[in-house]
């Protein structure tokens, strides 16, 4: 199931990251096989920013939310940021922390971390940087109005 | 030669974070 989403006000760490920002999931390591809602299976390297539009669009409890990027400040955890975002339409602002090397997916630039070389270094997945005003894909359910 | 048996396959939307806040605004 989707993961649980992020409340604004204090800090939060990120959903993707369990419950503390030390540990990078699986599946951004380069070669990962990653389903999209239609059934075909790409590598995580090779997803572009219409895959995650159409993914969506198929699905009927998901929808693709725009959050830029406003603040990065030093995270309380040692190799962690904290990243503020402007969350959707409303601009919603919400923090999360998250280790240097996490990957964001950013509209029509691809993968962005705040390490580059970190990402690269620890999954093999190249990395722009990510920096204040990136517009990164983020999601949604459909029945949160 | 020994075929892969379990590659594991991530669905697209673990790739990206719910960042929405969730109460009502």
């Amino acid at each position: 199931s989707p993961a649980p989403a992020l409340a604004p006000g204090p800090v939060q760490a990120s959903p993707s990251l369990s419950s503390s920002p030390t540990t990078l999931p699986p599946f951004f390591m380069r070669g990962s096989i990653i389903q999209l809602a239609d059934g075909e299976l790409k590598r995580v390297e090779d997803l572009k920013t219409e895959d995650f539009i159409q993914s969506a669009e198929i699905s009927s409890e998901l929808k693709i939310d725009s959050s830029t990027v406003e603040r990065i400040d030093t995270g309380q955890t040692p190799n962690a940021v904290i990243i503020q975002f402007g969350v959707g339409e409303h601009k919603a602002q919400v923090c999360v922390e998250v280790l240097l090397e996490y990957p964001f997916f950013v509209f029509g630039q691809g993968w962005s971390s705040c390490c580059p070389d970190r990402t690269t270094q620890l999954l093999e997945l190249s990395c722009a940087k990510l920096c204040v005003g990136d517009v990164c894909v983020s999601l949604t359910l459909r029945s949160l109005r | 030669n020994v075929e892969p048996r379990s590659v594991p396959v991530f669905p697209w939307h673990s790739l990206v974070p719910f960042l929405a806040p969730t109460q009502s605004d």
